[in-house]
């Protein structure tokens, strides 16, 4: 159930008709650049302080 | 005034509302048990002068009526306060007896501040309904009993709280660790792990997180019967276990723009349940009060 929620949450939120299909090969040099890393970081941080702030 | 593309339109304050503050000691009067269903402000309309009715359907024969707007009334340790709409509707000077508002959002704000020596604030408006050449004065003569003991107190404003025990009808927490999922009876979270690198379909393109963790509520709950209940239940009977609280997960994603690949991030709202509750289907959720 969570794995079908993920799927049809990130779809939506790529505007995405079919599930991607990308190739080790395709991946496997991406560098990851700085600034999608922090957006990413304040996000996961954003996250765990309302899981703290929440299960208090 | 900033926005370019909008002209600036001057309007003036035009507000004659009359308005009266309720204060309600909250002392003892939910149990940390107990949950909210619903709260109701019941107001008692004073009757209106028959010739001030007269006079008013001369003057205005196709509006008799007046807003009347319940507002809860934050009182922030900076000292400013902060008032928020609660419920609002047509009132007639007509009309006399008691009126019902559903406070349960004021209530529920209240609960937020986790202050209980606090009591609710909540304060009454009665303002025009509409404002043009053709609006009428109803509104100032509509009135309602105060909490002063001079108005007496069979028709003194009255705060109904409903509630229900959650020890009996609530969910129980964590389930019991390693027992069977079929063998779970009352609602509980169950933690789980979703392994995002062992999803096939999920490989190659989900950079980060490699997983996360969550929980799945699971079981089910207390139903009511009519017989138990000391009031009437606004909602449907059944109730059900489901996710109460649930935080954002960001994930990192790898995806075709064009010939070449870009990385984004993505935040998946409501994705990891945090807390299960049980509640009866058609119940409103309470909004969360902002900082």
């Amino acid at each position: 159930q969570i794995e079908e929620k993920i799927q049809e949450s990130l779809m939506k939120q790529l505007n995405l008709n079919d599930i991607p299909v990308l190739e080790k090969t395709d991946v496997e040099k991406l560098v990851i650049p700085d600034h999608v890393r922090t957006k990413y970081i304040s996000l996961l941080k954003r996250s765990s302080e309302e899981t703290f702030s929440r299960g208090k | 005034r900033h926005t370019q593309a909008t002209a600036e339109i001057m309007g003036n304050f035009f507000s004659d509302a009359s308005s009266q503050l309720l204060v309600f000691s909250m002392n003892d009067r939910l149990s940390p048990t107990g949950e909210l269903a619903q709260a109701v402000l019941r107001l008692f309309q004073k009757p209106c002068p028959k010739e001030v009715i007269k006079r008013q359907s001369k003057m205005f024969p196709f509006n008799s009526h007046a807003s009347v707007t319940i507002y809860w009334v934050q009182t922030r340790e900076d000292g400013i306060n902060r008032t928020y709409v609660i419920d609002s509707r047509r009132v007639s000077i007509h009309e006399t007896g008691w009126i019902s508002f559903d406070v349960t959002q004021a209530v529920s704000y209240w609960q937020q501040q986790n202050k209980t020596d606090q009591p609710l604030v909540l304060e009454v408006s009665v303002h025009r309904e509409n404002i043009g050449p053709m609006a009428s004065n109803a509104h100032k003569f509509i009135s309602f009993s105060s909490q002063n003991p001079a108005d007496g107190e069979l028709h003194a404003p009255q705060l109904q709280l409903h509630t229900l025990d959650t020890k009996e009808y609530g969910a129980q927490g964590n389930c019991i660790p390693n027992m069977p999922l079929t063998k779970i009876t009352r609602c509980c979270r169950s933690e789980t792990y979703i392994n995002l690198q062992n999803l096939k379909w999920a490989e190659n393109w989900i950079l980060d997180p490699p997983g996360f963790k969550t929980y799945t509520c699971v079981g089910s709950c207390q139903q009511l019967k009519k017989e138990h209940l000391n009031f009437k239940w606004p909602f449907s009977m059944q109730r059900k276990c489901f996710a109460a609280k649930s935080a954002h997960l960001p994930l990192i994603v790898a995806v075709k723009d064009g010939d070449s690949i870009v990385t984004k991030v993505v935040t998946l709202y409501n994705m990891k349940v945090l807390e299960c509750g049980c509640a009866s289907v058609g119940m409103p959720i309470m909004k969360k009060l902002k900082p």
